[in-house]
């Protein structure tokens, strides 16, 4: 009773879009020495269940997208960042003080259902 | 361009009020540029990390800042008798360190200069005390109260490192207790020819070329989960 894998491949299907963000464009690489602007990559896409069965997704994602397709009230799975990195921003603030700050779960590496 | 309000935001994640706006920017120190250099690296590299260590100093924290000394010379008149060369009163602004945390570092770095001068100087002798009396907002001039370090180097070979972390928590938990740092500086000639050309000409260099900066690392709990598991 397997469930017909849909006509044609998905036309949307779940990945990183690729967003850069440049200091300058704000204004900030007056305050921020390094860097120059950081990847505000996002996750976008389908995740029809043709797609959960591969594709780094959960098995979480495999069960929705299953559920989803006996009944639709069951919304679909949905596209995550499923590997996140941290980043480093070296900054002055008004007191003259240079400060290096990290930031955990940054940038999105990769995504997922 | 960000609407203001999306900027705000922003700056609030960044744990900033506004959008700092430095009149001069500093020359970035050279730890906190080449720990952020092996960051980028090592990010390139595809190498994890764990941004809540700072191998290069070899404490946990992940938020570092280098505070310029705010103070003042107190006297620059030629080297006494006893090679005193100088002293000067070093003030720390600790009103930024705002957000909560543990501190885990505070160096004071004096640096003395360029090695190549002094590699036939005369000794020289430094002494770091907490300052007493008003300090700096006062009408006085402060005064050398509790003695923190003494130090003498063969001519001043680069940048000397004194942990105050003790004393800068003490200042982080009351910050009136802050009355910034009392440092003398003497070079030690030889006795019996007392102040001779050598001392001079150190202590003219020392005038004109000492830095003193506080390098702060703090540990955000809220960023760095204490145990080395990821997150869930």
């Amino acid at each position: 009773a397997a469930i017909p894998v849909p006509k044609g491949s998905c036309r949307n299907p779940c990945h990183r879009h690729q967003l850069f963000i440049n200091f300058r464009d704000l204004g900030w690489h007056k305050w921020i020495i390094a860097p120059k602007g950081f990847m505000a990559n996002y996750c976008h896409g389908d995740c029809p269940f043709s797609m959960t069965t591969y594709l780094n997704s959960s098995n979480y994602a495999f069960m929705q997208a299953l559920m989803h397709a006996v009944d639709p009230k069951v919304p679909k799975a949905v596209c995550i960042p499923t590997k996140l990195s941290p980043i480093s921003m070296l900054y002055q603030d008004n007191d003259e003080t240079v400060i290096l700050r990290h930031y955990e779960d940054m940038v999105v590496d990769e995504c997922g259902c | 361009q960000p609407s203001k309000f999306q900027e705000y935001d922003f700056l609030q994640f960044l744990d900033l009020e506004k959008a700092p706006s430095p009149r001069r920017f500093q020359p970035v120190p050279r730890i906190l540029r080449k720990i952020f250099q092996a960051r980028e690296a090592a990010a390139a590299g595809g190498v994890s990390q764990d941004f809540c260590y700072v191998k290069e100093l070899g404490v946990r924290g992940n938020l570092l800042r280098l505070l310029p000394d705010q103070g003042f010379f107190l006297n620059t008149q030629n080297p006494s008798r006893d090679g005193s060369c100088l002293q000067k009163y070093l003030y720390f602004n600790l009103s930024a360190i705002k957000e909560k945390g543990t501190l885990t570092m505070a160096r004071l770095t004096l640096d003395l200069g360029p090695r190549s001068y002094y590699n036939l100087g005369p000794e020289v002798e430094v002494a770091l005390s907490v300052a007493e009396g008003p300090g700096v907002w006062g009408r006085s001039l402060p005064k050398p109260g509790r003695r923190l370090a003494l130090q003498s180097v063969p001519g001043p070979q680069g940048p000397l490192h004194f942990n105050l972390q003790d004393v800068v928590k003490d200042w982080n938990g009351n910050r009136l207790k802050n009355l910034g740092l009392y440092l003398e500086i003497l070079a030690k000639g030889d006795r019996h020819s007392g102040v001779n050309f050598q001392v001079e000409n150190t202590c003219d260099r020392l005038l004109r070329s000492l830095r003193a900066s506080l390098l702060v690392v703090t540990l955000n709990p809220d960023h760095c989960p204490s145990s080395s598991r990821k997150r869930r």
